[in-house]
């Protein structure tokens, strides 16, 4: 299953709607400081059933809506789309008759998230297990946090087994 | 459950020590099951050992070491199980020039061996004349984030803005 | 005790608000005493908002901008109380270059307005120019650690050569 | 009281006698990863009284001793000395009476640490006293280690007072 676009609108400052093409290799990502670099990460694990707003920086999960600016209102809902590409057929069942597998995230202020797979409703334990069974997740030790890669070294052994378990 | 986690565990294990060899141009480092003899319940200790040095407690390792070490893990999980995407959010921050290269090096390495794609955040500049692409992040409005593609000579001017 | 603090407070929330402001470029940002009325029991808060942004939570910031806003705060206890000494090790390592050109230009002012005496750990080759004199470290010999007087051209050999 | 010389043996990396002159104005440390430049601000934070080993990143305070490389046997002691220049009389009285002040910490294996200050035997007490009283000290806000910055700005408010509390 390989990761082809990442969709976002209301995000964190990914106000108006921005695609970021993910393609084969290494793409670098740059820009100034509090641009939104690590905020695109952060919509890369959203999108993937993260469930914890501290791993997002936030106290709520709402903190990931648009707060506006000095000259923007605030957002109401915030969109977060992963386009994969499935022509290896390799997903769970109910989602492997296509060639492609879009999975949705949507929040809206007091009334939560939703997720969608290809335009039908799931819940969060679906899009978690989806992506579980491709080698990846919202914590992934493949997604490694700005200032967090010492923190693999820091942690306790017990803790470090987590890893493991992802490589099993 | 335990012999797919012991199975991964010698996996990852050898993958981690010539990783680790690789990025420090020598010296040793490998993993051990501690704290119970039930791989389910137990720890994962890194032992790691820089060029010409004692083997000590990772904590007395530098800030450039330790992240060095760490990415060698990562990787190491990686060449076991590869992960469609992995995302690394400034790791070469703390690295001096020498180990930036390293580390690109070894990236080019994993590009060649998994089908896994990378997102690579960073401001250092050799890191950026490594890419294959780049794509920028702005604030030409303030507070409202927009990407663009840029090209390398793009970049440097990006960087310099503020 | 009490008075004391508060005078403190006072002269430190007035230096942090000014040197925030310089340091992004605009903005506001202040600090409160919350969580009891009595100082010395009381919690300090930062309340920091970057040019153009509505003030959030302090962890919403970007780690470039945490950096900024510390360092704003270390040199606004300096300057109510200036220590002989400050050492910063490698603070510099999340800025862009252009914050950290408006770092150096702070470090510069911080040496006109105190007597502190700075060590500042960098890899950044613009912060290494800015400096007024450079020590290097090597490890010539494997494990051992050397002290050298650098001038500037050998510096940026020395950060080549691992 | 202006710091002048930073001298250690056997201290961490630093197995022989070395000599850090300490002058006005900006001075830069540089050097490739995991040669003792953060080993430096450690040495500073310990002969000032630091009494913490786990922020010298070390397991026990003899941790700090030289513990031997592939080709050189550890040392049993470690020596690390401050020269301050004192001209402007400004120590606590008893060690008021000289032009500088030489504040020495020593450890011997299986022995603990010794101070002391112009060649008397001092408490650990004195020294934290002599540099607190000169706003500076092994906890001192301005020795920022690395990867620390980011702490002060996660750090609970209440711990954030100790910051206001070396100002006053
Ligand atoms: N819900 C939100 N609404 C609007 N803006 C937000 C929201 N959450 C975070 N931000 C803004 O996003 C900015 C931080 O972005 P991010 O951490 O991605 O920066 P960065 O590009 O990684 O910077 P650095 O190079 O310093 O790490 C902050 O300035 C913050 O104000
Ligand atoms: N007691 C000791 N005896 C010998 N060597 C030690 C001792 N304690 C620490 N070291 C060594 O010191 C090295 C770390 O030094 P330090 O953290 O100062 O590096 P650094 O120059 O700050 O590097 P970086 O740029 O990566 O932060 C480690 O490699 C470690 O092996
Ligand atoms: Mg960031
Ligand atoms: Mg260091």
């Amino acid at each position: 299953m390989r990761f082809q676009r990442l969709r976002l609108a209301g995000f964190k400052s990914f106000v108006d709607a921005t695609e970021l093409r993910i393609e084969d290799g290494l793409t670098g990502v740059v820009g100034p400081n509090g641009c939104g670099k690590s905020n695109l990460l952060e919509a890369i694990r959203w999108v993937m059933g993260e469930s914890s707003p501290k791993s997002l920086r936030g106290g709520g999960m709402e903190d990931v809506i648009f707060a506006g600016t000095q000259s923007r209102p605030s957002r109401d809902f915030s969109d977060v789309t992963l386009l994969l590409d499935n022509e290896g057929r390799r997903a769970p069942a109910q989602f492997n008759d296509s060639d492609q597998i879009e999975v949705t995230r949507r929040i809206e202020r007091g009334l939560g998230s939703a997720y969608r797979i290809n335009g039908k409703d799931v819940r969060q334990k679906d899009v978690q297990l989806l992506f579980a069974d491709a080698a990846t997740g919202a914590h992934s030790p493949a997604l490694v946090s700005q200032g967090r890669i010492g923190a693999i070294i820091a942690a306790k052994p017990q803790e470090r087994r987590a890893m493991l378990e992802e490589a099993a | 459950g335990r012999v797919r986690l012991l199975a991964a565990f010698e996996a990852v294990n050898t993958h981690f020590r010539e990783l680790f060899t690789t990025l420090f141009n020598g010296g040793a480092a490998h993993l051990e099951l501690i704290e119970s003899d039930d791989p389910l319940e137990a720890g994962l200790e890194i032992m790691a050992q820089p060029p010409g040095k004692k083997l000590q407690s990772l904590t007395l390792l530098s800030g450039g070491e330790q992240a060095l070490t760490a990415v060698a893990l990562i990787f190491g999980v990686f060449l076991t199980n590869p992960a469609p995407i992995c995302v690394l959010d400034e790791v070469d921050a703390p690295l001096d020039d020498a180990n930036v290269e390293r580390f690109c090096d070894l990236l080019d390495r994993m590009t060649e061996l998994t089908d896994t794609r990378f997102l690579i955040v960073t401001h250092n500049a050799v890191t950026m004349s490594r890419m294959h692409r780049l794509f920028g992040v702005t604030m030409a409005e303030q507070g409202v984030s927009q990407l663009v593609s840029v090209d390398l000579e793009r970049a440097s001017l990006l960087l310099a803005a503020a």
